[in-house]
């Protein structure tokens, strides 16, 4: 079982995972040609 | 034998585990690390293209900060000025450049809609995008196929390819829709 | 904080003012004139007046910079994300530009410890910010904007210009000492945003490729440690909850990268590596015990009759670069042990030895791991040592009737099960590539073997050995040749023993590892 301190360590880890760091937050505002990440098909070319 | 968990039975209880519950035993068996979006066998380094912890793919050349020369970077007195982004002035090159170049994007989805929209059509399975050659006809046509000459597009040469093709319609992607 | 009346507004009025100019064409057309004329501006505020005023200038900035994103946050959502964080942006980034103009210009152009000295401030007041934040927002807390400073800060600091490659390397330090302060450990809120700044391509290369003489090693390994060590008791468990794995994943992905272009920086480090990675951390273990230098070519370990103490690299001593004799506490045991190294007596020290390791009676926590893992390293580096004096070299014989042996062979039959496991763990953590630890270590765990008077500890090597290739890739050299050894070498007589035999599984498992090897 965590300790009491590791739980309250988890907690604040948990919240954090709801708003993980986004790719454009370690970016260059582009403002041209913005980074916009989307779910594309499978099959479309990932790189 | 050993009776606790340091033992072969304690390692045996992971394995047989495995086959009921992986999750339980992430830890214990491992993951294919071939599989989390890093080209290990890549003959160059891979931190200079390295999207992150989360990342299951390198950056794109358009994610890298590179110092380049002043005059290279879109000035701001006129940056508010550019005309916006607009697919359907742009010819066929530059929507491929835009399909290839921006995975994972809203861009991409948005190349694919235009050259849709141009009559190019995505083939599934081959991952090659086709449209008709003018001048060549359709050999055999059917409601579920046809099969003729046509033009595809080979990223690697970067130029259109007459090629025959038999095209299965279920393999041709129908018209992508933007989120 | 007592704050002179007035500053508040002050500031606030100098950070709007500083950011219209930021984004003006003006400022773009010519970023250093309008930010002299800012500095001016500044002064006649008498911000640059005393320190004390610097300070609460760049605190009360930064707590504007991180309300304001914290206003805007909730927008970040969805398809409107993107305009709210370049809404954000917009004024973190013009800060971030003050805060780097006035790093380099402070002071004569050559004098980097003026400039030091204030990014040291900064980052400091910055950290201060956030902690303090964590603390009141609890599981409301957002990184995002210490992220955002934290990173475009160092993009700016790290550009082309010869002022700030002069003074990089303590760039380096300053941000080494902001990262461990703002470990995950003290700001679990934080763990992720710190990960991506630990693992950024441009911090990554700086600390392990461009800094010259290796000088940055170090300092990343204590960062890599510091998150080991945050991870280790939630790893722990068999099962990991979703933002454990997410952050577990990402970890993985991260000494992926180091394997493949610093495989050097993780072999020197291993040792500290391991040291703190929970025993059941199998994958992750094998992945930092599996580097080998780029210049070194492996033989294939299946090659049949592969004469390892052949190999020239084999008598070749690794770099350690953990301190791991000084982990041998307290003063007085590592006194004794010396003296049992060196005498040979008194047999009492033997004894002693459970009791020396043993920390509690909890079960899973009874030992003191890294003690255990320094003591073997320890002994294990004398024995090498010893041999070497006498001309000869380690192998079956060399290592055996020793006062080192004697301890290896005691722990073995006087340490319960839980002990002994972690005991030939720590032994099992130095079969990598070709070296002299490698060799000595397979030596012992086969004569552990060999000489074993129960079958249990017979049964804890073969299920340490076992754990570690049954994992998915990647597997350390040493480990497959002592493996490949123990089920070929008849002397062994390892198909004989039950253990071997106790399931179907496991019966399956080494067959298809000895066909692997006939």
């Amino acid at each position: 079982p965590l300790q009491k301190e590791h739980q309250c360590q988890f907690q604040m880890m948990e919240s954090a995972y709801y708003h993980m760091p986004h790719p454009a937050d370690s970016e260059r505002v582009r403002h041209y040609l913005p980074r916009t990440p989307c779910q594309t098909p499978v099959y479309y070319h990932q790189t | 034998m050993v009776k606790d968990q340091f033992g072969m039975v304690g390692l045996l209880t992971f394995i047989r585990a495995a086959e009921t519950d992986p999750n339980l035993v992430s830890l214990a068996l491992g993951q294919d690390l071939t599989a989390l979006g890093l080209n290990l066998n890549s003959p160059d380094n891979l931190y200079p293209t390295f999207g992150g912890p989360w990342a299951e793919t390198p950056c794109r050349a358009q994610d890298i900060d590179f110092s380049v020369p002043p005059e290279y970077i879109i000035n701001h007195s006129i940056r508010d000025k550019l005309a916006q982004l607009k697919l359907t002035r742009y010819k066929e090159d530059l929507l491929f450049f835009m399909y290839y170049t921006n995975a994972g994007d809203l861009l991409q989805l948005a190349a694919a809609a235009e050259l849709y929209s141009r009559e190019w059509r995505y083939h599934m399975e081959e991952k090659v995008w086709i449209t008709q050659a003018p001048g060549c006809g359709v050999i055999e046509k059917t409601s579920t196929y046809e099969r003729g000459t046509y033009y595809f597009f080979d990223a690697q040469n970067w130029r259109k390819v007459i090629k025959e093709f038999y095209l299965d319609y279920s393999k041709l992607e129908n018209q992508p829709t933007l989120p | 904080y007592d704050d002179p009346p007035g500053l508040l507004e002050k500031t606030e009025y100098l950070l709007r003012e500083w950011v219209n100019i930021y984004h003006s064409p003006q400022g773009a057309k010519d970023p250093n004139k309008a930010f002299s004329m800012f500095v001016h501006q500044m002064n006649c505020h008498g911000i640059l007046k005393t320190d004390d005023l610097i300070t609460r200038f760049f605190r009360l900035s930064t707590q504007m910079v991180v309300e304001l994103c914290y206003r805007f946050l909730p927008d970040c959502t969805g398809t409107g994300a993107t305009n709210t964080r370049n809404k954000m942006f917009h004024t973190v980034d013009a800060y971030v530009k003050l805060i780097s103009l006035l790093v380099k210009h402070s002071g004569e152009a050559n004098n980097s410890a003026t400039k030091i000295n204030l990014l040291n401030k900064v980052l400091g007041i910055v950290a201060g910010v956030l902690q303090q934040d964590h603390e009141t927002h609890q599981t409301d807390f957002q990184q995002l904007p210490y992220q955002r400073i934290f990173i475009m800060l160092f993009l700016e600091l790290n550009a082309r210009e010869p002022i700030l490659e002069a003074i990089n390397f303590q760039l380096l330090t300053a941000y080494f000492h902001t990262l461990h302060i703002l470990r995950p450990a003290k700001s679990p809120g934080f763990a992720y945003a710190w990960l991506e700044l630990v693992s950024h391509r441009l911090f990554l290369g700086r600390m392990l490729g461009l800094t010259p003489q290796q000088k940055g090693w170090y300092m990343y390994a204590q960062l890599l440690i510091d998150l080991f060590k945050y991870l280790a008791p939630f790893l722990r468990n068999a099962e990991l909850a979703k933002p454990v794995t997410v952050l577990y994943k990402g970890t993985l992905r991260v000494l992926l990268v180091l394997l493949h272009d610093f495989p050097e920086f993780l072999c020197d480090y291993h040792y500290g590596f391991c040291d703190v990675i929970p025993p059941n951390c199998i994958q992750m273990r094998n992945l930092i015990l599996s580097a080998f230098p780029r210049n070194m070519r492996l033989p294939d370990p299946f090659t049949p009759n592969l004469k390892v103490d052949m190999l020239a690299e084999i008598s070749n001593e690794p770099r350690v670069l953990t301190e791991f004799a000084l982990m041998i506490q307290p003063a007085s045991f590592k006194k004794d042990l010396d003296h049992y190294l060196k005498a040979r007596t008194p047999v009492t020290f033997l004894s002693d030895l459970r009791s020396n390791l043993q920390i509690s009676n909890e079960p899973g926590l009874r030992y003191n791991i890294p003690l255990m893992n320094a003591l073997v390293l320890y002994v294990g580096h004398e024995a090498i040592t010893y041999i070497r004096k006498k001309g000869l070299s380690p192998n079956m014989t060399t290592i055996a009737h020793s006062a080192h042996m004697d301890i290896f062979q005691n722990l073995a039959v006087d340490l319960d099960t839980e002990g002994r496991y972690l005991f030939l763990n720590a032994i099992a953590n130095q079969l990598r590539y070709p070296n002299s630890h490698t060799h000595y270590f397979s030596c012992t765990l086969l004569y552990l073997f060999a000489e074993a008077n129960t079958e249990a500890i017979q049964e804890q090597i073969t299920r340490v050995l076992l754990e570690r290739l049954i994992v998915n890739r990647p597997h350390p050299w040493g480990l497959l040749i002592t493996f490949i050894e123990l089920i070929k070498n008849p002397t062994y007589k390892f198909w004989n023993h039950e253990f071997v035999h106790c399931a179907p599984e496991i019966e399956k498992l080494f067959e298809s590892v000895a066909r692997s090897c006939m």
